[in-house]
């Protein structure tokens, strides 16, 4: 904005001068010079997007030939750990939420829309209606723009995105970042959630016929369970069974950004992790280790027809806030008060207990923020 | 920003065969991009 300013003036400023009759050659007041300093900036900018694009080329190159991304920590990663990412989060949150002159605001979300690939014709309502990049970023779509799959027996996208990971948790109940390094699910999601304890309960029913001394012991693993217990569990899996699957999607900054409700389900908890804001793109997926598990996160944990569901949906540096729409209270983001992380999440159970909230399918649950 | 779902669904395993025989299927792969609405998964009985 400054610059565009500078620029409206410093032409006005020309315009005066050419109207006026003057012809001096002095540096005051010509309308084509840019300060040394912008021009550096533009073109060190320029040079980095273009290393970027450069670098995600490859890796796209090497994944079509079959070569699976490994974690590689480098010097970046350890030098992002010691950026105050939170402060720069909440910097650009209201950077991003300055209110542009309406003749701005079109050029503006051009260019956002230009530069992430983003489809304005999408966008609910006219560009210049939409105040600050912010506002934007957070657009609602026109009726019908995403229809929702009406076979009930479906499981939708919560969101606009890139499928990252799908697949089934296995005994390990942990999900690859990349070739060679997963993280587990229950510290996603949080040492109290109900996934070791659902999924347990079955097989708890077998093992307690079984063996009484493992009746007491509720709050037990599935892990721990398929470790004390292996003959136990093979009896138990010649039966049919309840899966555990999972899906992991990355939305690029160009990419609607509400999430929706993937089924008919009750909310029956929210746990708020308030971890680390880093950055969540490909190359950090392969330089962070246990990125998901470290970064600030929303966990909504529930019910559905078959069984447990949870979703979680996870920050990163330049959109760091999530908000809840069935708990508009809940704030993200917030300034550390601590020097040292807190590791217990803040967690709220939704009344009425064993109910929750119920949502649809394709009902908007949240919203990722800017900043 | 990104997205992590976990749910339970029909599953079917077989003592004889290590691999699971599920039966719900993800419709979607490593890498495809995918919009609002669109089904992740389907199963049947």
């Amino acid at each position: 904005l400054f610059f565009l300013r500078k620029l409206h003036t410093t032409t006005k400023q020309a315009g005066a001068s050419i109207n006026g009759g003057g012809s001096s050659s002095d540096s005051k007041g010509n309308p084509f010079l840019v300060p040394g300093a912008t021009v550096a900036t533009i073109l060190m900018l320029g040079a980095l997007h273009a290393r970027r694009m450069y670098s995600d080329k490859k890796i796209v190159e090497a994944r079509e030939s079959g070569i699976e991304l490994e974690i590689q920590p480098d010097v970046k990663a350890k030098f992002l750990s010691m950026l105050p990412l939170r402060s720069i989060s909440r910097f650009w949150g209201s950077v991003s939420s300055t209110e542009l002159p309406v003749w701005l605001r079109p050029y503006a979300h051009r260019a956002w829309a230009r530069a992430f690939h983003s489809n304005l014709e999408e966008a609910a309502l006219p560009l210049d209606q939409y105040a600050s990049l912010k506002d934007f970023f957070v657009r609602t779509l026109k009726e019908g723009s995403r229809p929702i799959d009406s076979d009930p027996r479906s499981l939708i996208s919560p969101v606009d995105g890139t499928v990252i990971r799908v697949g089934e948790l296995k005994e390990g109940v942990l999900i690859e970042q990349v070739k060679g390094f997963s993280y587990s699910v229950s510290s996603l999601l949080g040492a109290g959630s109900f996934l070791p304890l659902m999924a347990a309960s079955d097989i708890q029913e077998d093992i307690s016929c079984q063996e009484n001394n493992l009746r007491d012991e509720s709050r037990k693993s599935w892990w721990r369970i398929s470790l004390a217990s292996p003959k136990l569990r093979e009896s138990s899996s010649s039966r049919p069974m309840k899966g555990l699957f999972y899906c992991v999607i990355y939305l690029r900054p160009g990419d609607y950004h509400r999430i929706h409700s993937p089924v008919d389900w009750n909310v029956l908890l929210r746990r708020h992790f308030s971890g680390r804001l880093y950055p969540v793109n490909e190359r950090a997926t392969r330089t962070i280790k246990n990125l998901y598990v470290e970064n600030e996160r929303v966990v909504l944990e529930g019910r559905w027809q078959e069984g447990y569901i949870a979703m979680a949906a996870i920050g990163a540096t330049n959109i760091g806030s999530i908000e809840l729409f069935i708990e508009p209270a809940l704030k993200t983001n917030q300034p550390r008060k601590k020097l040292l992380q807190s590791e217990a999440p803040e967690e709220r159970v939704y009344e009425p207990e064993g109910t929750g909230v119920m949502l649809k399918k394709g009902d908007e649950v949240a919203v990722f923020n800017m900043g | 920003s990104t997205v992590v779902l976990v749910f339970q669904a029909p599953a079917l395993k077989k003592q004889e065969d290590e691999a699971s025989s599920s039966e719900f299927k993800f419709c979607v792969e490593r890498g495809d991009k995918i919009r609002m609405g669109e089904a992740l998964g389907r199963w049947h009985d």
